[in-house]
């Protein structure tokens, strides 16, 4: 009755060197190497705030629609090729 | 726009600039060529000058590196992270990176500059066509030496313009034989290599011998890569082999298949399977133009924006006709344009006279007679009739002592006077005088249409019009005339700001806003919030509370209250006291 799925196959290249990640585990990499998870309070103790929370001023730095979830269009800006330098100071 | 913590910026105008190294992937004028423009898209809007050195040290240190490069931030191979720059100071401040991983163009694919051949130097032209065939890439085609060639225009048998492209064959980069080619086959540590190598090195660049034995000349070079080789992957610098066969499948073109980020790859020999030898097919690659021009914004001192369109803003995106974001002019002459700096922005000449808004004093400067008693008020120095407030106003309950207040309604600087609102009355702290605090005054019999709890106050420095909120509404005085209320969100607040509890005016016409763990930035000539806005205020103002009810500048300081203590922050926007109101600022 139904046309064969053709299976997809991902392939580990050797020599690569992004590896293949959940969405989940790009996001928590990607929050804290620009620096959203990270918060520095005034007593110089740092506290990491909620993934919700630092996945909102990702989305308002980014001019998305801040919904704290991880969705299609912050997926997407998360993959996209940008600077290096953190987006928020510690 | 957003400046680095403390406002990082060099000290002198005359930056200078030195490139460590070159990429493979263009020629080296052309890389010499894109750094120069991009400094000049800075020095075409400032006082800033670049020169580029090539020895020593150089304030702004230019390199290509690849993966972890030794400064601790290493690269992530092809796409991702581009590039990265320190903010402005000594040693490794000031420098940029940028990953050689990456596919360096001018943004719309290879740039390939010729050599030799009748063309002098232009880039070849893609597509052109030879003897009835259209080529995209260099070609090898019509030769017997393995140059790679193309034509300089569209068609080479009607214009018989052509160049060779980079090779191997024909020149090699840094190194330390002057460019001379590769010579194949030599030997390295008793090896003997036909084709350029990566082994030897932890960097991954392909280079060669220029001498037919290392060992023994210790001669070098790098190899330019080709504009058909794959990028990354463990065969840069190979061609693409077609067709080849990838689980059991032949391909004939690249693909994507067995990837999960769509990328397009190819095999660099006929079989994956058997010999895993692949890389990225060649791209648009990126325009190391933009790329370097946003980098250098980091190495002059400008952090990441978040308008979509500043040169600024993180991402990457390609633009034909690059002109710079009036975000990104604003930025740098922050830091750089005298009359734009944050200390000259507050340093408006504080009236003696509060209330004169005809000019400058008529009077002959001399001492004033003070008259005792509270009659004085509230212009105890000046006879001149002020516009602001053409009546007496008195003080309406002597009883009432502002250091019993821990918290007042709003904190603001009017006509160079801090002013203290609180249910309906006000207080006055000179900002020049050590004259003491003096009040309470009605707020009812100066601004008759105020409600007797505001929420904040500024005073426009160009227009001296003044603005108060309280709640949803705001009211503009200028003099005794009167707008409003209004509703704050036909200034372009969104509805779900309940009230608006600091301003900050920050240059001619702009106003910080801040309300919750936000602020906004009002154009106040335009009426409206600038675009980029919402901004988190802890992300621009460390070390302050996030939810301040007052917000105010005064003598060259910001200051935010909470509760009946204060955070002072510096022009450098480093908070450099933490006190209290009543006691340090009231002196109570």
């Amino acid at each position: 009755w139904c046309v064969p799925l053709e299976k997809t196959v991902s392939v580990t290249f050797p020599g690569d060197v992004l590896k293949n990640m959940t969405d989940m585990e790009l996001a928590e990499s990607y929050l804290k190497r620009f620096g959203y998870m990270n918060v520095q309070h005034r007593s110089g103790f740092q506290s990491m705030v909620s993934t919700s929370k630092a996945l909102m001023r990702m989305q308002r730095q980014m001019g998305l629609e801040e919904t704290g979830t991880l969705d299609k269009s912050t997926v997407a800006a998360m993959k996209a090729p940008r600077c290096g330098v953190p987006d928020i100071r510690s | 726009y957003q400046t680095f913590e403390g406002d990082l910026k060099w000290d002198h105008h005359d930056v200078t600039y030195r490139i460590l190294n070159y990429s493979p992937d263009m020629e080296a004028s052309l890389i010499d060529d894109a750094f120069a423009r991009a400094f000049k898209v800075w020095s075409d809007v400032t006082p800033l000058t670049f020169t580029r050195l090539f020895d020593g040290t150089a304030d702004i240190m230019v390199s290509f590196g690849k993966a972890d490069h030794g400064d601790g931030y290493p690269f992530d191979g092809k796409d991702g992270l581009l590039a990265h720059a320190f903010p402005p100071g000594e040693g490794i401040q000031g420098d940029a990176h940028f990953d050689d991983d990456e596919n360096w163009t001018l943004g719309k694919g290879a740039a390939v500059k010729t050599s030799f051949g009748n063309a002098e130097g232009a880039l070849c032209h893609f597509p052109f066509s030879f003897e009835g065939k259209e080529y995209s890439t260099c070609t090898t085609e019509g030769r017997s030496d393995n140059l790679p060639w193309c034509a300089t225009t569209a068609d080479y048998g009607r214009d018989k313009k052509f160049g060779f492209c980079p090779s191997e064959l024909l020149y090699t980069f840094d190194g330390n034989s002057n460019g001379k080619e590769c010579v194949f086959p030599f030997v390295f540590l008793g090896e003997t290599y036909e084709g350029c190598t990566t082994e030897g090195r932890s960097d991954g660049y392909r280079w060669c011998s220029t001498t037919e034995n290392f060992d023994k000349d210790k001669k070098y070079g790098f190899c330019p890569n080709r504009d058909t080789a794959v990028i990354g992957g463990n065969s840069e610098g190979e061609p693409c082999q077609f067709p080849f066969v990838f689980l059991g499948k032949k391909y004939d073109s690249c693909t994507s298949e067995g990837r999960g980020d769509g990328r397009l790859w190819c095999a660099t020999t006929s079989d994956f399977d058997a010999d895993t030898k692949w890389g990225f097919c060649p791209d648009r690659g990126y325009s190391l133009f933009l790329v370097a021009a946003h980098e250098f914004g980091h190495a002059l001192g400008l952090d990441h924006s978040n308008i979509r369109d500043a040169l600024m803003y993180p991402m990457y995106s390609y633009v034909e006709d690059f002109s710079l974001h009036e975000d990104d002019v604003e930025g740098i002459q922050y830091l750089y344009v005298k009359c734009y700096s944050f200390n000259s922005l507050h340093s408006f000449p504080l009236s003696s006279h509060p209330g004169s808004k005809t000019g400058p004093d008529p009077t002959p400067p001399g001492p004033t007679i003070p008259t005792p008693g509270p009659s004085d008020e509230p212009e105890p120095n000046t006879p001149t009739t002020t516009t602001t407030s053409p009546t007496t106003t008195h003080p309406v309950d002597p009883s009432q002592d502002a250091c019993q207040i821990n918290k007042f309604d709003a904190i603001t600087e009017i006509d160079g006077d801090l002013h203290f609102f609180k249910d309906g009355q006000y207080w006055r702290l000179s900002s020049k005088t050590d004259g003491g605090l003096k009040g309470p005054f009605s707020m009812s019999e100066r601004w008759p249409a105020l409600p007797a709890v505001i929420d904040t106050a500024f005073e426009d420095l160009v227009t001296k019009k003044i603005y108060f909120f309280s709640g949803t509404r705001f009211w503009v005085y200028t003099g005794q005339s009167l707008l409003g209320p209004r509703s704050i969100d036909k200034l372009g607040l969104p509805s779900t700001v309940e009230k608006v509890e600091g301003a900050l005016q920050r240059g001619k016409g702009k106003v910080l806003l801040f309300s919750g763990e936000n602020y906004w930035r009002l154009d106040v000539k335009g009426q409206n919030i600038d675009k980029g806005y919402p901004r988190f205020t802890d992300i621009v103002f460390g070390g302050v509370p996030n939810d301040a009810h007052d917000v105010f500048h005064f003598k060259g300081h910001i200051y935010f209250c909470r509760d009946r203590f204060y955070w002072r922050m510096n022009s450098r926007r480093q908070v450099d006291r933490v006190g209290y109101v009543k006691y340090d600022i009231l002196k109570c």
